[in-house]
């Protein structure tokens, strides 16, 4: 574990007096190689460790009863403090519908946690409808369909002589007007999956942002992500200044290094967990636990 | 001419950051560094060409050469009849997609082709994958939501064996390779499908997304102890995350990455090219 590795790098300190730049690199090695074990950024990995060392240059380790321990918890503290606050509050408008955007890279679970964010709402008491906005993936519409049904929440989506209409931002328009027009108060839009490097697409996701002016968008990032996270969340966020952050599949034993990477630098909040493939799998965001997954 | 018979600390950091920051993981990464520093100063170098040469050369050591049992090339005569493949893998990576490229280069290729919609547990998994039979213009064995996924397969080579078709393409269910009841749940299916056929499934496609992390690893672990992985598919190469992960498990588990996806669309496959793959890292 890191505390063992960084109990036998400051074992060699003890007698020498004070700590210094140099008897302290090997440990900073050690919680630099950890971060990047866990899938955190190159970068923020360096910068994370850097700041360790300034505090533990600060403080009296050697003479700790547990030096490894210590330095563990100065870690530890240090990633709770950057992955931010448990908050997993949507902005809700003053004129219903509320309408939430969600989007990502594909395959990240998105229509899946469209599904379950519905599911959170109808628990609250609230009315949720969901938009079908992806008109590219096969029987995507159908499984928006099927995970709405199987629980009882009305989705709108457009067909017109038996073929999907093909345009996302009509769908979102519509949904909208539906929405008001049965009384719903929430509407979750999800959309197709893309690259932040296919302009085509992030324009249309944007474009949809200006039609309908989201009160809440969602960015959906599958925890299993390793150096690219910053990548996509930095474009994404370019294109779409949105508002969260959800982590999915952490479920699965990833150590979600793109958790702190993208909170890090995005500086958005990490709103909701999504912990399974069922629609009742669905958590807020604990930074304490992701630092400890983080460490490993 | 004198050669360098050692490595400066700037490029040695050089390379260690644009292997990191490609998913290459710390390990192999350490690895890579220690055999380029091994062989430099056996061989010494007398250019950065020469030296660049080395390093791309010991990365694509690590990367296994394709296996004669299981072809690459969608013309190769196949060893079976039918040849039958298995594409696992946790949620999300490409499987379903895959399937729908894979069956349309057999099929131009002039093999006959069947699919098993073996995915009877996630919603529209079957709509999904029948859309891509129509696509490739293949059958398809399919049975309603909940049915035994060993059931869907064994019914699927069945159906096969009877028309005599060239190739079976098995899609599963998504699933993280840390739930244990869903491991033993591929490892039946496998089972069922070596009753119908022997020696069935002839391949198994473990298929990673390209933006994975360190995680592939524990993936390729649990995957190949539950069913055997004899191929990797790398899928999502045409966004902007390199498949570094790719060359510790290649290495490791002596399995070579057969395919990778570089799109939605149904062309939108190639055969793995080492050079190329590795070529790629340094941008
Ligand atoms: N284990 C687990 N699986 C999940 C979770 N969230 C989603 N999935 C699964 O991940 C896969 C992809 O989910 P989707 O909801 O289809 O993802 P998507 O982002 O909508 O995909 P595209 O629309 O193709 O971009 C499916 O098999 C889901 O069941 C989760 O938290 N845990
Ligand atoms: N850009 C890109 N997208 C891909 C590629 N391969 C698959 N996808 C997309 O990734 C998403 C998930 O693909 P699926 O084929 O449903 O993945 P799966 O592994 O079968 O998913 P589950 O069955 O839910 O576990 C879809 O939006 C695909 O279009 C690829 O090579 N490049
Ligand atoms: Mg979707
Ligand atoms: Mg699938």
């Amino acid at each position: 574990s890191l505390s063992e590795k960084l109990e036998g790098a400051l074992q060699s300190l003890s007698g020498q007096g004070r700590i210094t730049e140099l008897n302290i690199a090997e440990s900073m090695r050690e919680i630099r190689r950890a971060l990047l074990d866990a899938d955190v950024n190159y970068q923020v990995a360096k910068d994370f460790t850097d700041r360790i060392k300034e505090q533990v240059l600060g403080q009296d380790v050697i003479n700790a009863v547990s030096p490894g321990q210590l330095l563990v918890k100065i870690v530890y503290d240090e990633l709770v403090h950057f992955l931010g606050e448990t908050q997993q509050d949507i902005t809700f408008s003053q004129n219903p519908p509320t309408v939430i955007l969600i989007a990502g890279l594909q395959g990240s679970g998105k229509t899946t946690f469209a599904g379950k964010l519905a599911n959170h709402f109808k628990g609250k008491g609230r009315s949720p409808m969901l938009a079908a906005a992806d008109v590219y993936r096969p029987a995507a519409v159908d499984q928006l369909k099927t995970l709405a049904d199987s629980i009882e929440v009305p989705v709108y989506s457009l067909e017109e002589n038996g073929q999907i209409v093909q345009d996302p931002v009509r769908i979102a328009r519509e949904a909208v007007k539906a929405a008001r027009e049965q009384a719903r108060d929430i509407l979750i839009i999800d959309t197709a999956g893309r690259l932040h490097v296919d302009d085509k697409m992030m324009t249309e996701v944007a474009d949809i942002k200006s039609a309908v002016s989201p009160d809440e968008i969602l960015f959906v990032v599958d925890a299993m992500t390793g150096q690219d996270a910053v990548n996509t969340a930095v474009e994404f966020n370019q294109r779409l200044n949105f508002d969260g952050v959800v982590l999915t599949k952490l479920d699965g034993d990833t150590r979600g290094g793109a958790a702190l990477s993208i909170r890090t630098v995005v500086e958005k909040p990490i709103k909701f967990a999504s912990t399974g493939e069922k629609l009742d799998a669905l958590t807020p965001f604990y930074p304490e636990r992701m630092a400890q997954r983080i460490l490993g | 001419v004198r050669g360098k018979d050692s490595v400066d600390e700037e490029m040695l950091d050089d390379l260690e950051e644009l292997l990191v920051t490609s998913d290459v993981g710390v390990k192999t990464t350490v690895d890579i560094i220690r055999q380029v520093e091994d062989r430099v100063s056996r061989d010494k170098f007398v250019s950065i060409d020469d030296l660049n040469t080395l390093i791309k050369d010991e990365i694509t050591s690590l990367l296994l050469s394709d296996n004669p049992t299981q072809p690459i090339d969608f013309d190769a005569p196949l060893p079976n009849s039918p040849h039958v493949i298995m594409v696992v893998g946790v949620n999300g990576v490409g499987k379903t997609t895959t399937i729908g490229k894979l069956a349309s280069r057999y099929k131009a290729a002039g093999k006959s082709v069947m699919l098993g919609a073996a995915d009877t547990f996630r919603a529209a998994a079957t709509e999904q994958l029948d859309i891509w039979a129509e696509r490739a213009d293949v059958p398809i064995t399919k049975q309603g939501h909940g049915a035994d996924p060993a059931a869907v397969a064994y019914d699927t080579i069945a159906a096969a064996k009877s028309r005599n078709i060239d190739v079976v393409l098995i899609d599963t269910a998504g699933r993280l390779h840390t739930k244990g009841g869903l491991m033993d749940e591929l490892t039946k299916i496998k089972r069922v499908m070596d009753k119908q056929v022997v020696g069935a499934p002839h391949e198994v496609l473990l298929v990673l997304d390209a933006s994975t992390g360190q995680n592939a690893i524990r993936q390729a672990q649990e995957f190949t102890n539950a069913v055997d992985v004899t191929g990797l598919v790398l899928t999502k190469l045409d966004g902007t995350a390199k498949g570094g992960i790719v060359i510790g498990i290649s290495n490791e588990f002596r399995i070579p990455v057969k395919y990778i996806g570089v799109g939605e669309g149904i062309e939108d496959l190639q055969l793995f090219d080492r050079p190329r793959f590795v070529g790629a890292l340094f941008g």
